[in-house]
């Protein structure tokens, strides 16, 4: 169980300025998660979901992770899809109560028939990326805020071999960049599928608008 | 289903509504 965040941070600010790192940029990040820094009952330090935003691929992106996956993207079979799509269907019956559906229900017709669309590699990692937490270090988030010092990942080959979990995940699911900027109240972790070069006014925006005091 | 933390599951929502924006857009 984790304490409550320190500091509490509005989640409406997070995804403001999560929206606005990710559409006020010039190149294509497919999603930005915001890593919170809390503690749990043994006072370790935890970097734990803050807030996340999902653009998704570039649209003209041709590659095969944009499109709806099939049998030759990330070795998914049949069976695999319909796991990713039961779970989605389950955590949409779990927080739909509580939080509403206003998509479906300004559109007549819609339904819950949407829920069945095929859930993209991106989509997935981003969704898994939710259940996630990074004790005392670990993981490419963890060892940003330990070492104050921005993370950038570029490349398929190089995410394979970097020495985490998440940078691996990261590359099995279709990302090609994965950037990790700390800040005193977290790490934003920006992610594309496209190989995108190291951006310093990128991580001063990043770290600016993810300090809060 | 996983367990989801009180705290996530409006990042959930939102990330749920908006794909199915995405989908019947399409």
């Amino acid at each position: 169980p984790l304490t409550a965040p320190l500091p509490s941070l509005n989640q409406d600010t997070l995804q403001q300025r999560l929206q606005a790192l990710v559409e006020g940029a010039a190149e294509s990040w497919t999603y930005a998660i915001f890593w919170q820094t809390s503690s749990d009952a043994e006072g370790s330090m935890v970097l734990g979901w803050g807030d996340g935003y999902y653009k998704g691929p570039r649209d003209d992106d041709p590659r095969p992770s944009k499109r709806p996956l099939d049998a030759n993207s990330h070795n998914l079979d049949g069976a695999d899809q319909e796991l990713r799509k039961k779970v989605l269907r389950d955590l949409h019956a779990l927080v739909s109560p509580e939080f509403g559906d206003s998509a479906a229900a300004e559109i007549p017709g819609a339904g819950d028939a949407t829920m069945d669309g095929e859930v993209t590699d991106a989509e997935w990692f981003y969704v898994v990326s939710m259940m996630q937490s990074f004790v005392n270090g670990s993981g490419v988030p963890g060892q940003a805020f330990f070492t104050a010092v921005p993370i950038w990942i570029i490349g398929a080959e190089r995410l394979q071999s970097y020495n985490c979990d998440r940078a691996r995940q990261a590359q099995q699911f279709g990302i090609q960049t994965m950037v990790c900027i700390p800040s005193p109240n977290g790490v934003v972790e920006l992610g594309s599928m496209d190989q995108i070069p190291q951006n310093w006014s990128l991580m001063q925006q990043a770290k600016t608008s993810f300090t809060f005091t | 289903v996983p367990r989801v933390p009180q705290a996530r599951k409006a990042s959930l929502a939102r990330f749920l509504e908006k794909r199915k924006e995405r989908i019947i857009t399409k």
